[in-house]
């Protein structure tokens, strides 16, 4: 019996919106310690890795390991039947081949429930080691989104060039160019507003804004992002839940002919 | 110009 209970289910809401643009189906692999989801875009260049912590759940039961196979395009339609402030109870039997997701209004007087057909997904599981980044840069994930809407506008590709001082995103295309520079800045009143870079060497990479766009989706998530950048491997956007996990987003770097 | 790289280039398949 697998059963998970979050009070604030918007979260679920949120999460589920930050992937289903990459996504078509993936596997939610439920297990004691909590959820998480790896999967690759259809094109193989960009990949999810999610986690939500069983303790950031307000009830949680898994009593063994199971595979949740799900066209996310189906779950989220099937998302959208709950309210922002409903409490959502995802429920799925051993062996199941469907799962059921629970909506109830914070004062119990409505409760929905939704049965949902299971996939079973061949699910690619790509090793991912541990790097030490050469740049890592946090600011506010509005900011980020702001970025990469604008540069999309000027060309298919950011280039991001981080040093000490700052980090610098830069498009060209037919019209011209577009460059924004943002100095790091952790003097700020509030901490989501903070730009900070820790840098071991400069990097300057060039990435696809149609992906980049995509990982921003997950805004509502998290007031910051991380942007990990090291030559020539791929670039990790992180969007922290608070008390609850993470969304990271891996993306592969373009390179010069 | 530039060209798109794949994942599975830095990742291996488990």
């Amino acid at each position: 019996m697998f059963e998970a209970r979050l009070v604030q289910g918007a979260l679920l809401k949120k999460v589920l919106e930050s992937i289903k643009d990459l996504l078509n189906e993936a596997t939610w692999e439920c297990a004691a310690t909590g959820i998480s989801l790896q999967a690759m875009d259809s094109s193989h260049v960009s990949l999810v890795a999610l986690n939500l912590r069983s303790d950031g759940f307000d009830k949680y039961r898994c009593d063994r390991n199971v595979s949740l196979g799900m066209n996310l395009t189906n779950m989220a339609k099937i998302m959208k039947c709950a309210s922002n402030d409903d409490v959502i109870t995802i429920k799925a039997q051993d062996d199941a081949d469907t799962v059921t997701f629970v909506f109830e209004t914070p004062n119990q007087e409505k409760i929905s429930d939704y049965e949902m057909k299971l996939m079973n997904l061949d699910t690619e599981h790509l090793g991912i080691p541990d790097t030490d980044y050469s740049c890592i840069v946090k600011m506010p994930s509005v900011e980020f989104q702001r970025i990469c809407r604008d540069l999309s506008q000027i060309g298919d590709s950011v280039v991001i060039s981080c040093t000490k001082e700052g980090v610098k995103f830069s498009a060209a295309g037919d019209l011209g160019t577009g460059n924004v520079k943002l100095a790091q800045n952790a003097n700020v009143d509030k901490e989501e507003e903070a730009v900070v870079i820790e840098m071991q060497e400069p990097v300057s990479l060039t990435f696809a804004c149609r992906y980049l766009n995509s990982f921003t989706k997950a805004t509502p998530l998290a007031p910051q992002v991380q942007l990990s950048m090291s030559s020539d491997v791929p670039l990790v956007v992180e969007y922290k839940l608070e008390d609850m996990g993470y969304v990271r987003y891996y993306l592969a770097p373009k390179i010069e002919d | 110009s530039t060209s798109q790289i794949t994942l599975p280039v830095f990742f291996a398949n488990q």
